[in-house]
């Protein structure tokens, strides 16, 4: 869950 | 979204606008660095590799292609059309690119979250962001006349930075688990590199005289 809701920044 | 992340994603949408602007109409590419823009093309193909597996919203999709395109045309304009490519300071712009993407790539493969192909690639982009500014900088200081648009672009490109650490503080006191030490860590690096530049972009707005680093 960390990794996915880091890749909502662009 | 908050506001700080998006005013940052704005400002760093305006450093896109500004350099197009300046290479589309104006037709001259002087003072801007190819070797900074080449390295911010190669950030967003590593980063966006996700484009089409994972979807995370519209505004996500659109910014992410809009990043992708305009960095690739801008270095398809400074490279080879045929006008701009004349105003290119090819002689002062020596940065050499590999000093920074092989550190960066070696980093990416020791410290990551996890050992795969995507994520090394996305902490990959995330060090090589921090640092691809290095050679745009250098130019700035090697170049004597600064013109307005190549001010306000570093100067945007600085803002939008600076705001990512402030959607970042918000984020961290309002969701739970948020905890990034790569992507922050990274973003803080990045920010300090544009102190000096910051304080004589203010300087020279508050003397109101012509932009000049100092050798």
């Amino acid at each position: 869950a960390a990794i996915v809701s880091q890749h909502d920044e662009l | 979204m908050n506001i700080f992340r998006f005013a940052g994603d704005m400002t760093h949408l305006a450093s896109v606008l500004v350099l197009l602007l300046k290479i589309h109409t104006i037709k001259s590419c002087a003072g801007i660095s190819l070797k900074t823009q080449e390295l911010y093309a190669l950030v967003f193909a590593t980063r966006y590799l996700d484009l089409f597996t994972d979807y995370i919203s519209l505004y996500n999709t659109l910014m992410k292609l809009i990043f992708l395109g305009s960095s690739f045309s801008i270095v398809w304009y400074i490279r080879y059309h045929k006008i701009v490519r004349r105003s290119y300071d090819k002689d002062q712009d020596t940065f050499r690119h590999y000093f920074l993407v092989l550190p960066c790539l070696l980093l990416a493969l020791l410290i990551n979250e996890k050992f795969t192909f995507r994520e090394v690639m996305w902490t990959f982009s995330l060090y090589l962001e921090a640092v691809a500014i290095l050679p745009q900088l250098v130019l700035l200081q090697r170049t004597r006349n600064i013109d307005n648009l190549t001010g306000q672009y570093v100067f945007l490109l600085g803002a939008y930075r600076a705001l990512y650490i402030l959607n970042w503080i918000y984020r961290y006191f309002t969701e739970p688990h948020y905890v990034h030490w790569i992507t922050w860590i990274s973003g803080l690096v990045q920010t300090l590199l544009y102190a000096d530049f910051f304080y004589y972009y203010f300087q020279s707005w508050k003397n109101n005289v012509k932009l000049e680093l100092p050798a």
